[in-house]
């Protein structure tokens, strides 16, 4: 739930409470992380690793949902809807056209819940190694989740041999957008 | 007038893992 402000406030207001709701999707992509078999058996320090490189790629899977290709708008869990042109103010423009597109791709897929969080334990483990202690245990893991997603969504469409080599390509998407975005800045007051 | 702290959102999901794990330390 995003509590942006409607569109009487400031852009910086809007960015403000913008900002505030990022804390808690990050919290809850490290709640995910540690539900995913086999991640807490890896170092602390490459979890917490894994979580800094793979979290924003995470989000972005998450927050596809949020956002209708065909109205391009985007709807916070509170209800509150926002064109794209509304939501340029916040200067976000490219990241949103970027978000636009992948989530489009991702949503013609229609995966089913579940193997859209498998598709977001993939991406976690899938992300930048740099910094890991124990890259070994990180491929093993990773190997692992990929083959339950691979036997998942091939149990429930034998005849589809597409969509999986169709869902592991938005991974390089995933990292373009992390390495064009993540950079994007946040503004917190100070009282 | 307020001051802002701004930051990357690299940098703010960097900080709120850290303080996450350093937590439940």
């Amino acid at each position: 739930a995003c509590p942006v402000a409607p569109a009487s406030r400031s852009s910086q207001e809007v960015w403000d409470s913008f900002s505030q709701c990022f804390t808690p999707a990050v919290r809850e992509v490290v709640e995910f992380a540690k539900s995913i078999p086999g991640f807490q058996s890896l170092s602390q320090h490459d979890q917490v690793m894994l979580l800094k490189s793979g979290t924003f790629q995470v989000l972005m899977v998450r927050f596809c949902s949020l956002f209708d290709a065909k109205e391009r708008a985007v709807t916070f869990l509170n209800g509150q809807t926002y064109s794209l042109a509304s939501l340029r103010a916040l200067g976000m423009g490219s990241l949103l056209d970027a978000m636009f597109d992948f989530s489009e791709k991702l949503g013609s897929m229609g995966l089913e819940p579940d193997e859209m969080a498998l598709f977001m334990a993939v991406v976690l483990v899938s992300a930048d190694r740099s910094g890991i202690v124990d890259v070994g245990a990180v491929e093993q893991l990773q190997e692992n989740l990929i083959k339950a997603l691979r036997s998942l969504i091939t149990s429930r469409r034998p005849d589809d041999s597409t969509l999986f080599p169709k869902l592991l390509l938005r991974l390089p998407d995933l990292r373009t957008l992390n390495n064009h975005h993540s950079d994007k800045l946040l503004a917190f007051r100070i009282d | 007038p307020k001051t802002h702290r701004v930051m990357t959102l690299a940098d703010h999901i960097s900080h709120i893992i850290t303080q996450d794990f350093a937590r439940n330390q």
